[in-house]
């Protein structure tokens, strides 16, 4: 554990927060993606089987458990509780086009081909992409509330501290895992247009608003 | 330095 983990854990940890905070505030999930909340639930399932088989710490245990048990109750809130707020028909990417392709790849390239082990590269390449219909959303309806920029900007952050935590994990320690590293910088890549909005008019107290 | 899966990781 070193501190861009730990923060980039953290931030990933807020993000889920704040979505709650904003769902259950607001008594809405409009602006939010069903689409890549269904997906980060399959992020989850897929990616922390482990959970049953290898004991790596408390702390990865618990926070695994967090990360399962948050984004169903995020689905719960969104399909079940506030249904009638969810913004379906702005919500209308395609997730298939995502998930069968990371299912391929996963199959073609991982570190081993076991269940456990093409499962959790399947989730590693799903969550790189994962925010495209959120993205989407955003793009459609040409603006999102404040709190859900910070929920992006959060979400966005961690995976960005993650880069810096593998760049020091190679230095410390000769670790380095490709996989994780290629999608991790996708993953990033494609939260930086955000960045850029979230930086230049939401922390000047602008809302998020895409140019016309 | 060898490649190792990054399962330590969330």
């Amino acid at each position: 554990m070193n501190i861009f983990r730990l923060a980039g854990d953290l931030s990933h940890l807020l993000a889920i927060i704040l979505l709650l905070i904003k769902i259950w505030k607001t008594r809405s999930c409009a602006g939010i993606s069903g689409k890549s909340q269904i997906l980060f639930a399959v992020v989850y399932v897929s990616r922390y089987l482990d959970l049953v088989t290898t004991f790596i710490s408390l702390y990865n245990t618990l926070m695994k458990l967090v990360f399962i048990t948050s984004s169903f109750a995020t689905l719960y809130l969104m399909y079940v509780k506030f249904k009638a707020t969810y913004d379906h028909n702005h919500d209308s990417f395609r997730i298939e086009f995502l998930l069968l392709p990371c299912f391929v790849l996963a199959l073609l390239i991982n570190a081993s081909f076991t269940p456990l082990e093409v499962l959790w590269t399947f989730s590693i390449y799903l969550e790189a992409v994962a925010i495209l219909p959120q993205l989407f959303l955003v793009s459609k309806t040409g603006e999102a509330e404040s709190i859900t920029s910070h929920y992006l900007f959060a979400l966005g952050s961690y995976r960005a501290l993650y880069l810096l935590n593998w760049i020091y994990r190679y230095y410390a320690e000769g670790h380095y895992d490709l996989i994780a590293i290629f999608a991790g910088a996708i993953q990033t890549i494609l939260y930086c247009d955000f960045f850029y909005l979230y930086i230049t008019k939401v922390l000047k107290g602008k809302k998020l608003q895409l140019p016309a | 330095l060898k490649h190792q899966n990054s399962h330590d990781e969330l």
